[in-house]
């Protein structure tokens, strides 16, 4: 799954999803992709999020809109991703997510659980994309 | 914060092309932070990424490959999303013709897959020969794992069709307790 947020030189922002699933799901199964506030998520008073991971378990927490309402409270990027992350770990120990958070300034940050999860970004006059690993929580 | 304008997106490895697609774009004056995000997602659509994204990926039980994908603009909060789309490859730009076409979210499906073309999209086959093998191979060893639970025959061992068995009340919770999956199709 990649799920993007992009934030033009005015300020305005956008976010998307786009995935093929799960693998071998039973035939309808839609995950967490499409699902608004959860595949992605964004409002440009304060930021966006991007998510992916096990879909059945994330759509069920809507980790992106959490994370962006966790932004409009106050917390850094990083702690709003890392919050989204802990709310499903208390009910699912084992669930695999990666959720990555920017602000409307472009400060951002990233958490995962299960594995390492990487997000990537290219920005102001950076010359190439930069790649950062996130430890699981 | 690098500065704007800024793309920013899950993972690294192969997604980085949707990225930089992304972001130079933007570089361009006439592009939009919403075109932005179809450009970028349409690029790891086209190049599949790592197989998560894209045609030829995940395929079901039926060995089809279906899409999820939505866009949303972040001034006006409006989305739009197709999931379980069927022989359709550009699943965000549909997204995007929900947003711009109609008044609703979400569409899902053969109907999904008829407004489509309704709006000038190609229907195509969305399974390839290395997702049809994949597919083959994991029927030949008995549909190992699979997401039924309570159901018979056993889905630890073999493949449907499966008929669900009868729950008691304290079971059903436990019996439908999430379990992990280590395998890469675990997850979205």
């Amino acid at each position: 799954t990649i799920s993007m947020i992009a934030l033009h030189s005015s300020g305005v922002m956008a976010a998307g999803t786009s995935t093929n699933g799960a693998g071998r799901k039973v035939p309808g199964r839609v995950g967490d992709g499409p699902i608004t506030g959860s595949g992605s998520y964004v409002d440009g008073d304060v930021g966006g999020c991007g998510a992916t991971g096990d879909g059945d378990i994330m759509m069920r927490f809507l980790p992106c809109y959490q994370a962006v309402e966790n932004l409009r409270l106050g917390m850094s990027p990083q702690s709003a991703a890392e919050d989204a992350v802990r709310r499903m770990l208390r009910k699912y120990p084992d669930v695999q997510s990666g959720i990555v958070v920017v602000d409307n300034e472009g400060a951002h940050g990233g958490a995962g659980s299960g594995w390492t999860f990487t997000y990537a970004y290219r920005g102001g006059g950076m010359g190439e994309t930069v790649v950062v690993s996130v430890p699981p929580i | 914060s690098p500065g704007l304008p800024m793309v920013i997106n899950t993972w690294g490895g192969p997604f980085t092309a949707a990225t930089d697609a992304a972001y130079l774009a933007l570089l361009e004056s006439e592009t939009s932070a919403l075109d932005a995000v179809e450009i970028g997602c349409s690029t790891c659509e086209a190049n599949q990424c790592d197989g998560s994204v894209g045609y030829g990926g995940s395929p079901d039980e039926n060995c089809e490959t279906t899409l999820d994908a939505m866009i949303m603009d972040g001034t006006t909060m409006k989305s739009g999303a197709v999931a379980a789309l069927r022989r359709i490859k550009d699943a965000i730009s549909v997204a995007r013709a929900v947003l711009e076409h109609t008044t609703h979210t979400l569409l899902a499906g053969d109907f999904a897959t008829d407004f489509a073309i309704a709006n000038g999209f190609v229907a195509q086959n969305l399974t390839t020969e290395a997702s049809a093998a994949s597919c083959a191979q994991w029927k030949a060893g008995g549909c190992q794992p699979n997401y039924r639970i309570n159901v018979t025959p056993d889905p630890a061992q073999s493949c449907g069709p499966y008929a669900p068995t009868s729950l008691n009340s304290s079971s059903s919770s436990a019996a439908a307790a999430y379990q992990s999956r280590g395998s890469p199709e675990g997850h979205d």
